[in-house]
């Protein structure tokens, strides 16, 4: 789309519908628009390559503040919570971070936290032996807060670098469930001081609209501390990502591109919107 | 709400008398948002009120006392024309075995909603056929939901080549005499033209009664895309949307019933294997008009 082409109506009417179908979604499109209108109102913006790079340039404005980098304490083990929707990717994005730090040589632990699954703990299991590190796990229905117990007993015990904990997929509207995952939180909070350090929240790129009640809701239960966007390898583009950003202000820290465990990238503003737009 | 929406758009209407085009328009605009907010793919939106704003000029609404409400009905009509009117279930075939073959994303809820169906149809003595070799204990999550069902899952581990799985087990459910075959595959990519070989091949081998496409409902726009790419390749016989018990409006529904002219047959309201209803348009309408 972009290009030398004149700036008339169909061309606003284009870029308004490449971000919608990119899933930015009615409010954050318009917000975005309503600028842009102006400025072409008032003869500003003169072809559409320029056009392009003011949109290109609103959307760093509000992305480029909510990236942001998954840090290890300086000392002692960092706790990194993982939650997110039923089906998300958070199993898989925990062996891709394992397989991450492993090669940073960080000592890691991971958390069979998903009790209820069928073939959850399995899955974990076999990821932390394909990845090479220790996994603690109880039997399939056991408390999901006794393992997550156990996990931090033996994070601090072994003294690892970093311990992942994984948790069952929950809809964010289930109260339940939520509760259940604060019960989990307090858990690690009196086994180490601060922990979780981190909460990840993962979102599933294809998500549309319902992203930004699951960012809401899940940081409501718990401290969110950064946002993981996955299944971007498809032809989703993720724009949910900018309402998130632009009405949350949640830190953006990694992207997943893929089922193997080398597929995660840390989440870069200027390729995200450059493959937005295409 | 729509409704409210529309009564905010007619509200500024009470004095004024009969409606104009502009009303009408401004009418419009907020069925507009309220789908695209609803995840409603923008080009299927358009399309609808286009037909919605035909149907809303043709009918009484320029003289009624309450025009929000005639335009929702409007709405209402064009929804259940588009999603259909009556529920359509698996069609279990006269010549046993009723081959079915679950196709999606990665993570839309395949393998729970095999299990699902097993246990709904659990009376045609079913088999779960374990066609995903690729996600680690995806061969064990099926088992161990069939132990939990008390229903069979023919499975070859993880080593062979999911076609001649399905081709071997359809062999074996019928020398058993299963009536119904579940095949469960592995989560793909529409546009990883590998794998979407790979499902068009099972298909060729096992030639499925029914193959449904599983779509996660909280899915956005690229819904129809993927929608349109597994119809092409595999003509799908219908969709199961998973996950309806959170709050996902489900427009996808509608992109995907627009593109590809197939019917949802069920909807997943649970993580648990009763979890599973049949699809009926009327409660769909309701949600994505909020
Ligand atoms: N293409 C692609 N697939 C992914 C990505 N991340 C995860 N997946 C796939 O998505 C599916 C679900 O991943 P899981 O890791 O099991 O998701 P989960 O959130 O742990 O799921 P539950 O525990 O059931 O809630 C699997 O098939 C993964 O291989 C990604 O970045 N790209
Ligand atoms: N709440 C809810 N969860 C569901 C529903 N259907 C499936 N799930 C959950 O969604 C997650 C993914 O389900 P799976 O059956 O593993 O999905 P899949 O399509 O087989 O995933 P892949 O094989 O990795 O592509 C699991 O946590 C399921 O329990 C549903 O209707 N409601
Ligand atoms: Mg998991
Ligand atoms: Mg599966």
């Amino acid at each position: 789309v972009s290009g030398g082409r004149a700036v008339d109506e169909d061309l606003l009417d284009d870029v308004e519908e490449l971000l919608i179908t990119a899933d930015v979604g009615v409010q954050t499109t318009f917000g975005m628009m309503e600028p842009l209108r102006r400025k072409v109102a008032r003869g500003r913006i003169e072809n559409s390559q320029a056009l392009f790079q003011e949109l290109k340039g609103l959307m760093l404005g509000i992305l480029r503040g909510s990236a942001a980098s998954l840090k290890l304490r300086p000392q002692g083990p960092t706790f990194i919570l993982v939650v997110g929707v039923n089906g998300a990717g958070k199993t898989t994005t925990i062996a891709k971070l394992a397989h991450r730090f492993k090669e940073e040589e960080k000592k890691v632990l991971l958390v069979a936290g998903d009790t209820f699954r069928a073939g959850a703990i399995e899955q974990l299991q076999i990821w932390a032996d394909r990845v090479g590190v220790p996994l603690i796990r109880q039997a399939a229905g056991s408390d999901p807060g006794a393992v997550v117990f156990d996990g931090a007993k033996a994070a601090l015990s072994r003294r690892v670098d970093v311990v992942i904990v994984d948790t069952a997929g929950r809809l964010q509207t289930k109260v339940n469930l939520m509760e259940e995952l604060k019960k989990l939180a307090r858990i690690l909070g009196r086994q180490a001081e601060g922990a979780p350090h981190e909460v990840l929240l993962v979102l599933d790129g294809t998500t549309g609209q319902n992203a930004l009640s699951q960012a809401k809701l899940f940081s409501e239960a718990v401290p969110v501390t950064g946002i993981v966007l996955t299944k971007l390898d498809g032809s989703s583009k993720g724009g949910t990502i900018l309402s998130i950003a632009h009405q949350m202000g949640l830190p953006i820290k990694l992207i997943g591109i893929g089922e193997r465990m080398t597929d995660l990238r840390d989440f870069d503003p200027d390729l995200f919107v450059d493959a937005l737009f295409g | 709400s729509l409704s409210d929406r529309l009564d905010g758009v007619f509200r500024k209407l009470r004095g004024y008398g009969k409606l104009n085009e502009k009303n009408i328009q401004d009418a419009m605009r907020q069925v507009r948002l309220a789908l695209l907010e609803a995840d409603v793919h923008f080009r299927v939106v358009k399309d609808f009120v286009k037909r919605v704003q035909e149907r809303a000029l043709g009918a009484a609404i320029t003289k009624s006392l309450t025009p929000g409400q005639e335009v929702v009905k409007v709405v209402y009509a064009e929804l259940t024309d588009l999603m259909g009117s009556e529920h359509k279930g698996l069609r279990i075939s006269s010549k046993p075995p009723t081959i079915v073959m679950l196709a999606g994303l990665q993570g839309s809820g395949k393998t729970t909603s095999a299990g699902k169906l097993a246990k709904l149809f659990s009376a045609q003595f079913p088999l779960l056929v374990a066609c995903d070799v690729y996600r680690p204990a995806a061969v064990d999550q099926l088992k161990t939901l069939g132990k939990q069902l008390g229903i069979q899952v023919y499975d070859e581990g993880t080593e062979a080549d999911p076609v001649d799985i399905a081709t071997r087990a359809v062999e074996h459910a019928k020398a058993v005499g299963h009536r119904l075959v579940i095949i469960d595959t592995a989560g793909r990519l529409a546009i990883d033209e590998e794998m979407m070989a790979e499902v068009r091949r099972i298909k060729k081998r096992v030639m499925p009664h029914e193959i449904l496409f599983v779509a996660d409902a909280m899915s956005g726009q690229d819904a129809v895309n993927v929608a349109k790419r597994f119809n092409d390749d595999l003509e799908i016989d219908g969709v199961i949307l998973t996950k309806m018990d959170g709050d996902a409006r489900g427009g996808a529904a509608l992109s995907i019933r627009a593109v590809t002219g197939k019917p949802i047959k069920y909807i997943g309201v649970g993580e648990k294997l009763d979890g599973l209803e049949a699809f009926h348009p009327t409660r769909l309408a309701d949600r994505i008009l909020g």
